[in-house]
């Protein structure tokens, strides 16, 4: 029985063994040099031609239809698995939702814009800047030359980010867009990005005590902002739909801006019942203002006369889907 | 979805972040 289980067993091949590690091995270096190349240069971008088609999709219509869809109530006996599968899937965690029964929800969308328990966020205290939502941090840092970086290594516009400055906040003496919003030479600007994951409590909160003193809504594109796509599309928060809303706290200028995305595409601002996002129709390039502040000749409701007052860790707004 | 902060402060301002750190709403993101 030796001598017969020994014939069958595969004859040792050098060569093919060699060729395969081989491959392996310089697919592997192949690899590193990759790695270190783009460590060296950056991370590749999309060219204008690969920007340009992937903004031909209908991305609002899309976003719209989800949206839609997921307005639609569930009948209760669907309404558990549906969310059991997008708990798994994003790993949501309920213990820290205010209303844990699944059967509660009548919506995908209400389950999205669920509240959290009250203790579950306390705010710090100690910092005068705290988180505004639930998230990961893109980047931060000194603004620079009135570029902003999005991802380390790819900056966008401060211009284009915020919109052209208004005549009131316009001084002339100044020679650059980021020295326009400083209120002192003494002062730098900066910058913080939150990513919010599916998975994430959609609302956002005031990161401080200011006061708003306007809102500019552009209409746009509404492209993902995962961080492997902020890596690739130069621009993309220039690009896509977002709502800045702009004031001052005790250092000057202060300013928060809820970008949206192809599944969250609207954005709500509890103050501001005006604002709709994510509509049909927009112009190109177009954006909407809305001051809180009276001046000399409108004559503007009580609370909104010296602006909107906010205090840190007071909702603001939040994302919904579609 | 994405939230930018954008705003004046004192020079000496620093983060006490991490690129790509997960944080909560309500943790403090710098100080003076």
């Amino acid at each position: 029985s030796l001598s017969t289980g020994s014939r069958m067993l595969p004859r040792p091949r050098p060569f093919p063994l060699l060729v395969v590690t081989g491959g392996c091995y310089l697919g592997y270096q192949q690899y590193k040099r990759r790695g270190h190349r783009d460590e060296e240069t950056g991370p590749h971008l999309a060219t204008p031609t690969q920007v340009a088609l992937y903004r031909t999709f209908p991305t609002r219509l899309v976003s719209r239809a989800w949206g839609r869809l997921n307005g639609l109530d569930l009948p209760t006996w669907l309404r558990k698995p549906i969310y059991s599968l997008y708990i798994w899937t994003f790993g949501v965690n309920m213990q820290e939702a205010a209303v844990e029964d699944l059967h509660h929800y009548k919506n995908l969308g209400e389950f999205f814009r669920r509240r959290l328990k009250p203790a579950v966020r306390p705010v710090c205290a100690a910092s005068c800047l705290t988180s505004p939502a639930d998230g990961k941090i893109l980047h931060f840092g000194r603004v620079k030359n009135s570029e902003v970086e999005q991802v380390k290594g790819i900056t966008y516009s401060l211009e284009n980010f915020l919109g052209p400055q208004t005549s009131r906040s316009k001084d002339l003496s100044s020679s650059s867009f980021q020295e326009d919003l400083l209120s002192s030479p003494d002062n730098d600007l900066f910058h913080v990005v939150v990513y919010l994951a599916p998975g994430d409590y959609h609302c956002f909160h005031s990161p401080t005590n200011w006061t708003v003193e306007m809102r500019r809504h552009f209409p746009g594109a509404l492209m993902s902002v995962n961080p492997g796509v902020a890596r690739w599309v130069k621009e993309l928060f220039c690009l896509n739909e977002r709502v800045v809303l702009r004031g001052q706290w005790q250092h000057g200028f202060f300013s928060l801006t809820a970008v949206g995305a192809t599944n969250v595409g609207s954005i709500r601002v509890y103050f501001d019942q005006e604002l709709q996002t994510n509509t049909p129709r927009y112009n190109k390039g177009s954006f909407h203002d809305r001051s809180y502040v009276a001046t000399d000749n409108q004559v503007k409701s009580a609370p909104e006369e010296g602006g909107v007052s906010l205090h840190k860790g007071e909702p603001v707004g939040e994302f919904n889907l579609g | 979805s994405t939230i930018v902060l954008l705003f004046e402060a004192p020079r000496d301002f620093s983060f006490s972040l991490q690129p790509g750190q997960r944080i909560r709403m309500g943790e403090g993101l710098g100080s003076l």
